[in-house]
């Protein structure tokens, strides 16, 4: 595409497409969107994250990551429409606008980008990193099962062959460790929302034991308020609730993980099929779950701006 | 591209405890080389897996043997593949 005006987000695009979408995009706003290296994968690929930003310094953040599991390509699409979105509302939504008057916003489109190069490549169905594991013939580690909460316990798999394997220690995947670096050495996000497919579920913590978070009332009915917004425009239903008490035990979470950081809105999504397609989702659903999901998203970010901590 | 002709998706759906496990012993028979879209959670929550062509007629038995109700959720992954590979080729297409 020669412009963000002319990319074709009603399809899906291969890595290169992506990042060549980036680059246009912070092309077309050198002010305001950044493009960030925050590290290399497995197999060398770079992996990029979109700052937005209308100034200040460190100012309080919301991170927004999409595709840490590859074969779930509506995620990886969504944000690509949700990036040009930001772009064409900042100064015309009022709402979103005093979000980004605020607070930055960093959206990690491609989280595994050797996995999605794959799902391109060889295998469709690539859910996890493509890191070698020694002394097994099975190759990849399950992203969202390999940060330092709960890692290793129940709810994920110690197999190299198993698609829920939680690799050898916590943040042994680089995929995971620049985001744990990243957000470490930031300090000042206050919500992170990492997306998936599929199964209508707004998820929050914890997933590797029983006990309710502390913050779980407020989560509770923030997730009501984000699945009744989602909802009303398609009427695409969402359940909400920890992510133990609604799917099964998974530990070694991604917002396990962010919540025992201490920010406080840490949220899962696993966004359509509503259907029977699964992961392989019709591009023409695409650009429906994205506008959903997105009037999700802005109620979580109105949310965190109006309730600083 | 790892080829899913005669993959099929199942969609079960247990309704107790027990059918539960039924169906989670069955993700632990590596053989099988089940992929689970939705792993085996609580009752009455749908659990869908990619069942490769060699084993559905397996998987098929075992379940109706244990009175699991399932139905064919995606009767040929490669058939959707090979749509979505065609989509996205015609939007290129038309995109230049």
């Amino acid at each position: 595409a020669r412009s963000t005006d002319t990319f074709n987000y009603a399809t899906y695009h291969t890595l290169e497409e992506i990042y060549g979408f980036i680059d246009l995009l912070v092309a077309e706003n050198p002010k305001f969107i950044s493009k960030i290296q925050i590290g290399n994968t497995y197999e060398g690929r770079p992996i990029y994250v979109l700052k937005f930003s209308t100034g200040g310094n460190n100012r309080p953040a919301i991170w927004i990551d999409t595709g840490i599991h590859s074969r779930e390509w509506v995620t990886q699409a969504s944000a690509v429409w949700f990036a040009k979105k930001i772009t064409e509302d900042y100064g015309q939504d009022p709402a979103f606008s005093a979000i980004l008057d605020n607070m930055d916003i960093f959206l990690e489109i491609v989280t595994n980008p050797d996995g999605f190069a794959f799902t391109h490549s060889k295998n469709r169905m690539w859910r996890k990193t493509r890191s070698r594991i020694a002394g097994s013939s099975c190759v990849g580690v399950d992203p969202n099962r390999n940060w330092d909460a709960g890692f290793g316990k129940g709810g994920s798999s110690s197999n190299p062959c198993s698609e829920t394997y939680h690799g050898k220690f916590a943040n042994s995947e680089s995929e995971v460790k620049s985001i744990v670096d990243f957000v470490q050495n930031h300090g000042n996000i206050k919500a992170f929302i990492s997306i998936h497919s599929y199964s209508q579920l707004l998820l929050y913590p914890y997933g590797y034991k029983n006990e309710a978070a502390p913050d779980e009332k407020e989560l509770d009915q923030l997730a009501k308020s984000a699945v009744s917004a989602l909802a009303s425009l398609y009427g695409t239903k969402f359940e909400y609730g920890s992510i133990i008490k609604t799917i099964y035990q998974a530990s070694g979470s991604t917002v396990d993980w962010t919540y025992s950081q201490g920010i406080k809105y840490s949220y899962t999504f696993e966004l359509r099929d509503t259907g029977r397609y699964g992961f392989l989702l019709p591009a023409s659903q695409i650009i429906p779950t994205a506008k959903e999901t997105w009037l999700a998203l802005l109620t979580i970010m109105e949310h965190t701006l109006n309730h600083p901590y | 591209n790892k080829d899913f002709v005669g993959h099929q998706v199942l969609r079960i759906s247990a309704v107790d405890e027990t059918q539960v496990q039924k169906v989670k012993e069955l993700e632990d028979l590596e053989h099988l080389q089940l992929d689970f879209w939705r792993g085996p959670a609580r009752p009455g929550s749908p659990i869908d897996v990619r069942v490769p062509f060699a084993s559905v007629q397996a998987v098929k038995v075992f379940l109706e043997s244990v009175g699991i109700k399932y139905e064919i959720m995606i009767k040929d992954v490669q058939l959707l593949l090979d749509e979505e590979k065609e989509q996205m080729l015609t939007s290129k297409a038309r995109s230049q």
